[in-house]
């Protein structure tokens, strides 16, 4: 899966 | 960030501060689930832990400062809205209609986070179990609702809010799937369900609330 898991949202 | 987002997140601001608006106003917590604040309160915290981790390291854009902003509003109003329910109005609060399991749900929603999740750390099954008891936080609300069979119109007014700024959340989705290619089905999936439970709620909302009536069940 990703590199590094970015939660961008709220 | 796109339209969607920001009227979604706004919807949301807007839904706490009609609840906070209830309880000032009325003096009172009658018709609010403890149960469903205090599940919001869990999932605000389990998934804001990064709020509590370094920043120095990551790029710091204005979208990372509304989202520390957000962040801290949610879990601290959050947090004093259990305060009200607890000490300040506890008077008011029936627990004898709040009676749904969440102990049911906690525990499935941490199975399905250990279960599925995009990587096996401590804050990713964090954030996991946040997004799924999210999505079924408001049943002790609308079991509670069902039980008394009514609701103050601002009540209805907050619920609506907290129902539709997911419903803008979907649209949010759609779009950034077609412009960025953002994928992320954890979250979609449990957003849909998380929406879906209010279709009950949003159809007599409509009928009734709109025409100026009551909130009553049929």
């Amino acid at each position: 899966f990703r590199d590094s898991i970015r939660h961008d949202e709220l | 960030m796109n339209v969607f987002r920001i009227s979604a997140d706004l919807l949301h601001l807007l839904s706490i501060f009609i609840l906070l608006l209830k309880m000032q106003k009325t003096r009172s917590v009658a018709g609010i689930s403890f149960k469903t604040q205090l599940l919001y309160t869990i999932v605000f915290i389990a998934r804001y832990l990064d709020l509590f981790e370094s920043h120095a390291e990551k790029s710091f854009e204005l979208v990372t400062l509304y989202n520390i902003v957000m962040k801290i509003i949610f879990i601290s109003s959050s947090v004093y809205t259990l305060y009200l329910m607890k000490k300040k109005f506890r008077a008011t609060y029936d627990p004898n209609t709040d009676t749904f399991r969440i102990e049911y749900l906690l525990a499935l929603c941490l199975f399905l986070a250990l279960m599925f999740n995009y990587r096996f750390t401590v804050m990713e099954v964090l954030w996991t179990f946040s997004i799924y008891l999210e999505a079924v936080a408001i049943l002790p609300q609308l079991f509670m609702l069902s039980r008394t069979g009514e609701a103050e119109t601002i009540t209805t007014h907050y619920l609506f809010a907290l129902g539709f700024y997911r419903a803008i959340y979907l649209l949010n989705w759609i779009w950034r799937f077609h412009m960025e290619d953002y994928v992320d089905w954890i979250v979609w999936i449990s957003g849909a369900v998380q929406t879906a439970l209010y279709s009950d709620f949003f159809y007599i909302y409509y009928k009734k609330v709109l025409h100026g009536e009551k909130f009553v069940l049929p």
